[in-house]
């Protein structure tokens, strides 16, 4: 189904982006 | 069984989405609108709760709360809260900001605009997210609707790309 398809996309998008923001380090210079 | 999604939502414009996860803050001033958070006072709290030792309760006790229509007042908090936020960007992140994404407070202050209030908030989103609290608040907007979700997405490339955060 196209629409599960491009549902699954976004969320997946959304998930991937806010997950490799997590995994940076903080903006801090230390 | 129905197995189509529900249509996409309507994307909503950068200031409400930004109010919208600005509200999970439950900060003591309001913040269901635009002419609340003209006052500077909710986004005042909103950064003490980022970052309580830079945004600490001396900066806090300069921004005036009881505002009322006073635009003198209004436009003294929101020249402090952005003071605040490029001192945090510049002094703690180590980043400038743009001059493309300095709002006009002055928008702000007398015609309650939201593209301006937008780009405030936009800045406050990316202190929440550099942050050393940040997981606290990312794993926060992973919980809002997917609609606001991509919104904030958008804001923080925009950020991104224009900084190099």
């Amino acid at each position: 189904d196209p629409n599960m398809k491009a549902g699954a996309t976004s969320e997946g998008v959304l998930a991937n982006f806010f997950n490799s923001l997590l995994s940076k380090k903080t903006g801090s210079p230390g | 069984m129905e197995e189509t999604q529900p249509p996409p939502q309507p994307k909503l414009p950068l200031c409400d989405s930004l109010m919208i996860w600005l509200q999970t803050f439950n900060t003591a001033s309001p913040c269901q609108d635009v002419k609340q958070l003209t006052s500077g006072v909710a986004m005042a709290q909103v950064l003490h709760q980022i970052d309580a030792a830079w945004f600490n309760e001396s900066w806090l006790s300069r921004i005036k709360e009881d505002v009322g229509d006073n635009w003198r007042i209004k436009a003294s908090n929101l020249k402090k809260v952005l003071q605040g936020i490029m001192s945090y960007y510049h002094e703690f992140l180590g980043q400038q900001i743009s001059e493309a994404l300095v709002p006009d407070l002055n928008q702000i202050t007398e015609c309650s605009d939201p593209v301006e209030l937008g780009r405030l908030l936009q800045l406050i989103l990316g202190c929440a997210i550099n942050c050393e609290k940040k997981q606290e608040h990312i794993q926060n907007i992973m919980t809002l609707e997917e609609s606001v979700q991509h919104v904030v997405m958008t804001a923080i490339q925009e950020l991104m790309s224009k900084e190099g955060l």
